[in-house]
């Protein structure tokens, strides 16, 4: 459970005679390091360690816990607050059209968790169908064809238009009238910085109104993270975040960040690059390797 | 008049978060605190005046000493100039899944044409998902010729392919695109070591993304254990990166960092610009 790992992660701290001054600022410390290695924002660090503090010098010692206990109950509590505590359950509805539609930097992973998640969904009885809305990548719809190619799940792409509001309109409107009810769209990659491709994503998300604008994040992107996924947030309003490349020893710190500013929270992480790599989100496993 | 313990331990708190905030990894930002408390420690100040402009200068050398030389791709040049005529020079690409490798490749090679040196492209990620016809179709854009083979061949075999076919034609420079490998995956690691045994290539360059954080550390030390890195590249610094991971990368390994990327065109490729980092990282 999260509580028995945040235990074992500050043993340092359960080994203690004491909670004093300078045990609470070790305790501290620990933490902020552990946090900061793990791509945490200095922001969030700080953030996260003013609470703790505050709280253990404030708070009445719940009846039943040890000073340390509460300390741990302090930590277990700031960090669930962000990425909630339990585990992200499949909660897509299978009955009524349902488009989803992936965002994120270059390079991420969208591509090709787009595909796990088609695969995933379709294993679980989803009628699915995925969109290439990537004008700008070269063999991007080759890319999503070949990931797909096992799995009988169709690819809708351009054939010579430009406009990704029209290709995306075009791609609903055709899996509609075949019956599948979920629909995928891969994006191109784009950043904070490239303002026509922020515009594109903004006009593609009020044209169409997805029911589910997904971010997806890179586990090793450093403290960039918080203003990129606030800049998406704000050109399209992010309702969930998929984590890619967690097979790395990346901590995915930055993901705190993401979710700090859009509060949204992780439902998929990617453990490899094939097909079938994509897991659930748990906090228990993120936690574990957050605080290393 | 010298600095006491306890400025000297607030002013090296204040680099290491700076560092930090600019995505240098934390080992590296902690050695190098230390690293400015014992420049600074030693330092006389004159009585009565602020002593912030020396002090932001020993920071700006700390970080000067550490970030590798300018001028990598110059040498290069006059390198693949010497060879020309002999036999094809090599260089193999490498780096993690998603870091701008077969991007950055086609852009080498217009960098190679615009300088008057011919190159053929190995396609050597024979794994990935549509990874032959990207590069094929973004070779096309500067009419450079792509050697492959289907997916599934040996990465090393389509490697010694593009080698022949440039030793064939007189072409002077072999760029060997590869698939992205994570530095946890032995397999992989192993794989790559093997292209290099096989191909023995002049050059083995990384290319790494900008934007990312403590990861760096080990994918620098795993790559440049399994496979020794030449040079580096960074892509995407037009993504507001801050580029401490150049720093983090320099400090581990202590390899040149060759170009830095910085859009999604081919022409989107500039040299390491020393001047420039040290006054980003500062920030
Ligand atoms: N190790 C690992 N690699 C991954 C994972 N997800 C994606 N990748 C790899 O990351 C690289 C980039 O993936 P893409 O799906 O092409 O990324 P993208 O975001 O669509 O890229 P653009 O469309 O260019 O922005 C590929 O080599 C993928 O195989 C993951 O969970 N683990
Ligand atoms: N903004 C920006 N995007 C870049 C840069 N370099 C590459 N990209 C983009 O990053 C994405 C991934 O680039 P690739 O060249 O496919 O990366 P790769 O390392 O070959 O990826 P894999 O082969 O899947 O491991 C593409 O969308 C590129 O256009 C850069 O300097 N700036
Ligand atoms: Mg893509
Ligand atoms: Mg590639």
């Amino acid at each position: 459970s999260l509580s028995e790992l945040l235990r074992k992660a500050v043993s340092k701290l359960m080994s203690s005679t004491s909670v004093d001054e300078k045990t609470l600022n070790e305790f501290i410390r620990d933490i902020q390091r552990s946090l900061l290695i793990s791509d945490v924002s200095v922001e969030l660090v700080q953030k996260i360690s003013e609470n703790i503090r505050k709280r253990a010098v404030q708070e009445k010692i719940p009846t039943g816990l040890s000073k340390k206990e509460h300390l741990l109950k302090i930590l277990y509590d700031e960090l669930v607050k962000l990425i909630g505590e339990e585990p992200a359950r499949l909660d897509l509805p299978k009955d009524r059209r349902y488009v989803l539609m992936m965002v994120g930097i270059q390079g991420f992973g969208k591509t090709t968790s787009t595909a796990k998640l088609a695969y995933y969904l379709k294993k679980h009885g989803y009628k699915v169908g995925v969109i290439c809305a990537d004008t700008y990548r070269p063999a991007a719809s080759i890319q999503l064809e070949q990931l797909l190619k096992d799995t009988g799940i169709p690819v809708f792409k351009a054939d010579g238009i430009e406009d990704v509001v029209e290709i995306v309109k075009r791609g609903v409107e055709k899996f509609t009238s075949e019956g599948i009810k979920t629909i995928l769209i891969d994006t191109a990659g784009r950043h904070k910085s490239q303002e026509t491709l922020m515009e594109e994503m903004k006009k593609l998300q009020e044209a169409i109104k997805p029911d589910e604008v997904m971010l997806v994040i890179d586990a090793g992107i450093g403290q960039q993270a918080g203003a990129h996924a606030e800049a998406f947030h704000k050109a399209a309003p992010i309702g969930s975040i998929f984590l890619t490349k967690v097979d790395t020893s990346a901590k995915g710190g930055g993901a705190l960040s993401a979710i700090a500013v859009t509060r949204a929270r992780i439902k998929f992480i990617g453990t490899g690059e094939k097909i079938d790599e994509i897991e659930l989100f748990d906090p228990v496993g993120y936690v574990g390797r957050l605080l290393g | 008049t010298q600095l006491s313990e306890k400025e000297l331990e607030k002013l090296a708190e204040e680099f290491k978060l700076t560092l930090i905030t600019n995505d240098v990894a934390l080992e590296v930002a902690e050695k190098l605190g230390d690293i400015l408390k014992e420049k600074l420690a030693g330092m006389k100040f004159k009585r009565f005046t602020d002593p912030t402009q020396q002090i932001r200068e020993v920071m700006s050398n700390v970080i000067e000493e550490i970030l590798p030389e300018e001028n990598n791709l110059e040498k290069m040049f006059m390198e693949i100039e010497e060879k020309k005529s002999r036999e094809p020079y090599v260089v193999l690409f490498v780096g993690p899944n998603g870091g701008g490798k077969t991007t950055t490749v086609v852009k080498f090679a217009k960098l190679l044409k615009d300088r008057g040196y011919s190159s053929i492209i190995a396609a050597s990620d024979t794994f990935r998902a549509g990874a032959i016809e990207q590069l094929k179709k973004l070779a096309e854009q500067v009419n450079v010729r792509v050697v492959s083979q289907k997916y599934g061949a040996d990465p090393a075999a389509v490697a010694m392919d593009a080698v022949m076919s440039a030793k064939a034609n007189m072409i002077p420079v072999v760029l060997i695109d590869t698939a992205g490998r994570t530095e946890v995956d032995i397999n992989l690691l192993e794989e790559m070591k093997k292209i290099k045994k096989v191909v023995k290539p002049d050059k083995v360059i990384f290319v790494g993304d900008a934007l990312m954080g403590n990861v760096v550390v080990e994918q620098a030390r795993r790559f440049n254990e399994y496979v020794g890195l030449d040079y580096i590249i960074l892509s995407k610094f037009d993504a507001d990166a801050r580029g401490g991971a150049a720093l983090s990368i320099s400090y581990v390994i202590g390899k040149p960092l060759l170009l830095v990327g910085v859009g999604q065109r081919l022409e989107d490729i500039k040299p390491f610009n020393k001047k420039l980092f040290r006054e980003i990282l500062l920030k």
